[in-house]
C-alpha cells in the first residue's frame, strides 16, 4: 500500500557540510551506499565514471558551484566515500532527465 | 512523470505529480526535506537520499514546482551533460528547481528564474502559484524558454496536464499517460477538483504505473497540505 517517506530537516543556518547529517539518523549508511552503487552501477557507463573521477582530482576545487559543493563534501564523508562517487549518485539521479 | 496543475472554481491552485523512474530501489531512498532558515521552513521538497537538488517542491504561500524529463536521449548525451556542467557552468535541473524555490520571491518570478537560466538538459518545469490563474508549464531547452504554457481559466483552460511530451505535438505513440490524465480532469470537473481529486486521477492506470515512485499533491497557499505518498510497486 501507499506509504509516507520520512521527513528530515535541513537547517540552512548551518554549515553546508554538516547540514544534510540529519540524513544518517533517518538512514542506514551501509544501506545507502549499496543502494548509491547500484545507482551508479545502473544508471552510469564505467568510462564515464573513471573519466569523471580524472577530471574531478583535478578541478574539483572549481567546476562544484556552492554551496551545492560543499554540501556533496559533506555528504561524501558521511558515507564514507569519494566525492567523485557522490557527484556520479547526483548525476544518475540527475538522469531521469534523460 | 505526470504533472498537473490546476484551478477550481474559487481561485485555489492546485498541483500534483507522479514521479516515474526505473529504478524500483528508489522507493526505499525517496524522502521529504523541510529547508529551515532564520527559524522557520523556507521551502519544502521530495527527494531521495544523497541527492541535493529536486523535482518536486514547494515555497510555501509563494509557488509550487515540479520537473518532468523532455525528449529521449541516448546515453553519450549523458556525457555532453556533465561536460557542459562542468565546462559551461551550466545548472542541473534539479538545483534550479532547489536555487528557485529558495530565491524567487513570487509565482512570477519563480517562473522568470525557471525559464531563463541555463541548464544541462532539456526538462519540463510545472508551477503552481498561490492566486487565480497562477500555474503554467515552462518547455526548456538547454539555452531558455522553448514555450510557457499558462492556466487560462477563464477561456476553459482550468487546468494542464504535463507528462514527457511537448503538449503541442499530437501523441502518436504508446504512452497514453497524457490522453488518461485529461480525460480524468475532464470528468472531475473544475467544481469538483481539489487536492483529494488531484491525487485520485493520479493514482488512475496508466497515469500511475510500474515506475511511479511516488505521488506528490501540494497547493502553495495551503503548505500545511504538503503530501507525498511511496507508491507500491507494480
Amino acid at each position: 500500500s501507499d506509504v509516507s517517506p520520512p521527513t528530515i530537516d535541513v537547517n540552512l543556518d548551518d554549515d553546508p557540510q554538516v547540514r544534510w547529517a540529519p540524513l544518517f539518523q533517518v538512514f542506514d549508511t551501509d544501506f545507502l551506499k549499496r543502494t548509491a552503487q547500484e545507482m551508479i552501477d545502473a544508471a552510469i557507463p564505467k568510462w564515464i565514471h573513471e573519466a569523471l573521477i580524472s577530471v574531478m582530482n583535478v578541478s574539483e576545487p572549481f567546476i562544484l558551484p556552492e554551496p551545492y559543493g560543499e554540501e556533496l563534501r559533506g555528504m561524501s564523508s558521511h558515507f564514507g566515500s569519494n566525492l567523485s562517487d557522490i557527484v556520479m549518485l547526483n548525476f544518475a539521479y540527475e538522469a531521469n532527465a534523460f | 512523470c505526470t504533472s498537473i496543475v490546476a484551478q477550481d472554481k474559487h481561485g485555489n491552485v492546485y498541483h500534483g505529480r507522479n514521479l516515474d523512474y526505473r529504478y524500483p530501489a528508489l522507493r526505499k531512498v525517496t524522502l521529504n526535506v523541510n529547508f529551515w532558515k532564520n527559524g522557520k521552513i523556507a521551502y519544502t521538497g521530495t527527494t531521495f537520499a544523497g541527492y541535493v537538488g529536486l523535482w518536486t517542491g514547494q515555497s510555501p504561500y509563494k509557488f509550487t514546482v515540479s520537473g518532468d524529463q523532455r525528449g529521449k536521449h541516448h546515453w553519450w548525451d549523458l556525457w555532453k551533460t556533465i561536460v557542459s556542467a562542468f565546462l559551461m557552468k551550466r545548472t542541473p535541473v534539479s538545483w534550479l528547481a532547489r536555487e528557485t524555490l529558495e530565491k524567487a520571491e513570487d509565482f512570477q518570478d519563480a517562473v522568470l528564474r525557471l525559464s531563463k537560466v541555463p541548464i544541462i538538459a532539456d526538462v519540463y518545469y510545472i508551477v503552481g502559484g498561490a492566486r487565480p490563474g497562477e500555474g503554467a508549464v515552462i518547455t526548456r531547452n538547454r539555452a531558455g524558454p522553448a514555450d510557457i504554457w499558462p492556466l487560462e481559466p477563464l477561456s476553459g483552460g482550468w487546468f494542464r496536464v504535463e507528462t514527457n511530451f511537448d503538449h503541442w505535438v499530437p501523441n502518436t505513440g504508446k504512452d497514453k499517460r497524457r490522453e488518461a490524465a485529461e480525460k480524468a480532469m475532464n470528468a472531475t470537473g473544475q467544481e469538483h477538483v481539489n487536492m483529494d481529486s488531484l491525487f485520485q486521477v493520479l493514482s488512475l492506470f496508466p497515469v500511475c504505473n510500474w515506475k511511479t515512485v511516488y505521488t506528490t499533491t501540494m497547493s502553495a497557499a495551503s503548505p500545511e497540505n504538503y503530501t507525498t505518498l511511496i507508491r507500491p510497486p507494480a
